[in-house]
């Protein structure tokens, strides 16, 4: 565990007093590796540990009988600061209907999870509708398709040559039409970089006027977290992320990434493939989580 | 880099943050700077190129192309976690295939995942493949002794099978292929030939704790790395290279039947540091 590793790294210096500052960026080194090792993205490790070492430079772990623990503790502290607020999940907004939009790379777990956003609304009473904007992947909205009939909770589909923006315009228009309390918008997935798939993702955003733009990640994500999270909130503003496959055994150090660079709420987490594996989120079990 | 006049410290430490930051891991990285560290070298241009070539000798260690012998057929086995790119490689190689005159047939063996047939069969009518499938829910090994008859009754040169996507840390999903591939070696010995795992290379670490387990439990002979086409630059083979002994194939770079490329080292390497 980490603090074993910090113990046994700073217990070879307490043997000669306080502890110094360069024995104390040796344990730090430790925090550095468990949380690249996690995922966690090299820029946000280096401004994290800094923020740590600051605190750690303190007498209550100079001074203390065993540094590790003090250390981890405030690893374990900065982490749960930066995780932000716990969510339980989304609300209505009072202008019915409330339109949520998913967005985010390909295969991230938007279908999936715009079926179990759908189950969630209608476990509560309301009248959900799902909306297929996904016309470029084969079967893709077929997919939609079978997860509402499953719910019982309709599809709005494409009409033949329509395109994403009027299926998504389509869609709200029919859930204002027929009283839905909410609009699930799926997208396709694509890339952070693609700059035409970006602007029909803007030019949605722009028409339906969604309450909730949620980013879809893959728990498994690497490095690459900073790129894809900064470039989708600075083109749609994201209102918060979803992250899915937590089933896993990924770290998940992507989410303090995706924190760091938008200081947006994680909102939701993905905990399996079925419709009800939708949770809350819990800051302190993600920060557990990340640290290992 | 080309501001470097001298390789001094901060110039390594550059470097292993590169390789760091295209999800290479801290040991690959460190282990690649350490040797540069030791050879002493003093030009920052040399430097970068001998960082490469370390890179390119992990890669090269353990090579291989697409083994398809001719074996009426020759079986593919695509496995891999959720949302990686299996159905949509199996596409494109199908695809591929058939430009080389290959014929092809594909067993449709996701029975579980919402319309995960009907997207193959779309991959198949695109590639010229025969999809061989049952209703949602059957018995994924059932689809792949049917397939295996009907790859052989008509004289198919291939025979790939697309699984339902499943997380490495679930048994009984596991237990599932280990009986799909029971089936082809008792129904066809010395298949299958081929079992690929398709790894998204915008995951990190976790790709190689996924290529630990599936290749423990079923046995991997060869990996395709999807979606390079996007910024993540896929460093982790270096340590599924060391550890595993892998070879990468192929890479995925696009969502069209095209975007298929056979896994070279030297190109990789050089993505890499773009
Ligand atoms: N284990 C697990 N699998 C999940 C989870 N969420 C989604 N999946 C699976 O991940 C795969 C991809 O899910 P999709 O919903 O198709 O992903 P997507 O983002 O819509 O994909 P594209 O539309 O192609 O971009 C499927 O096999 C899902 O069943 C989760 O929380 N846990
Ligand atoms: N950009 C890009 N997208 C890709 C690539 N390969 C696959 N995709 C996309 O990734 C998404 C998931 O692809 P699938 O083929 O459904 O993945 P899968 O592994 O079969 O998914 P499951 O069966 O649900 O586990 C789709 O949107 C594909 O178009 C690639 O090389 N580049
Ligand atoms: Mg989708
Ligand atoms: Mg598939």
């Amino acid at each position: 565990s980490l603090t074993s590793k910090l113990d046994a790294v700073l217990k070879k210096f307490k043997g000669r007093g306080l502890l110094t500052e360069k024995d104390l960026e040796e344990g730090l080194r430790e925090v550095r590796l468990a949380l690249l090792e996690a995922d966690v993205n090299f820029k946000v490790v280096k401004s994290f540990i800094e923020r740590v070492k600051g605190r750690a430079m303190g007498r209550e772990v100079m001074e203390s009988l065993s540094p590790g623990q003090q250390v981890v503790k405030i690893v374990y502290e900065e982490l749960c600061a930066v995780m932000g607020e716990g969510s339980k999940g989304l609300q209505l907004s009072p202008n019915l209907p409330t339109v949520i939009m998913l967005v985010g790379l390909q295969g991230s777990g938007k279908t999936t999870t715009a079926g179990k956003v759908a189950r969630m609304f209608k476990q509560d009473g309301r009248k959900a509708l799902l909306v297929a904007a996904d016309i470029r992947r084969p079967a893709a909205v077929k997919q939609l398709e079978v997860l509402g009939e499953g719910l019982k909770v309709p599809v709005y589909t494409p009409d033949t040559g329509k395109d994403a923006v009027a299926v998504c315009t389509g869609g709200v228009e029919y859930g204002k039409k027929y009283g839905h309390d909410v609009v699930i918008i799926d997208t396709a997935g694509r890339l952070h970089i693609d700059d035409e798939l970006m602007k029909e993702l803007i030019c949605i955003k722009d028409k339906v006027s969604p309450n909730e733009v949620l980013l879809v990640v893959d728990a498994m994500t690497g490095q690459d977290a900073v790129n894809i999270a900064t470039h989708f909130n600075e083109s749609l503003d994201i209102t918060g992320v979803i992250l899915t496959k937590l089933d896993g055994d990924a770290r998940g150090g992507a989410v303090l990434s995706i924190r760091h660079v938008t200081g947006k709420p994680i909102r939701l987490l993905g905990m399996g493939e079925k419709l009800d594996q939708l949770e809350p989120f819990y800051p302190d079990r993600m920060a557990s989580r990340i640290l290992g | 880099l080309s501001r470097w006049k001298k390789v001094d410290p901060a110039l390594l430490d550059e470097l292993e943050e590169v390789l760091i930051s295209a999800d290479t891991g801290v040991l690959v990285a460190e282990k690649l700077i350490d040797k540069i560290r030791k050879d002493k070298m003093n030009d920052p241009a040399a430097v970068k190129e001998a960082i490469k070539e370390g890179m390119i000798n992990i890669l090269t260690e353990h090579e291989g192309a697409l083994n398809l012998p001719d074996a009426g057929p020759a079986v593919v086995v695509i496995v891999g976690v959720n949302g990686t790119g299996k159905t949509t490689t199996i596409g494109k190689l199908s695809e591929r295939l058939r430009r080389e005159g290959k014929k092809v047939v594909i067993a449709a063996a996701d029975t579980f995942r919402a319309a995960a047939i009907e997207q193959l069969v779309i991959w198949g009518e695109r590639s010229g493949a025969t999809v061989i499938r049952h209703t949602g829910g059957a018995d994924p090994a059932a689809v792949v002794f049917d397939a295996l008859a009907a790859a052989k009754a008509r004289g198919a040169d291939i025979l790939i099978v697309d699984t339902a996507g499943r997380l490495h840390t679930k048994v009984n999903l596991m237990e599932e292929l280990k009986k799909i591939r029971r089936v082809l070696e008792r129904e066809h010995p010395g298949s299958p030939h081929e079992i690929l795992l398709v790894l998204d290379a915008t995951a990190g670490q976790n790709s190689l704790v996924q290529a630990r387990f599936f290749s423990r439990d079923i046995g991997i002979t060869g990996i395709v790395l999807t979606k390079l086409d996007g910024t993540a630059k896929g460093g982790i083979i270096f340590s599924i290279m060391e550890e595993l002994k892998i070879p990468v194939k192929m890479i995925g770079v696009g969502e069209s039947i095209e975007d298929l490329r056979d896994f070279h080292a030297k190109e990789f390497v050089e993505a890499l540091f773009e």
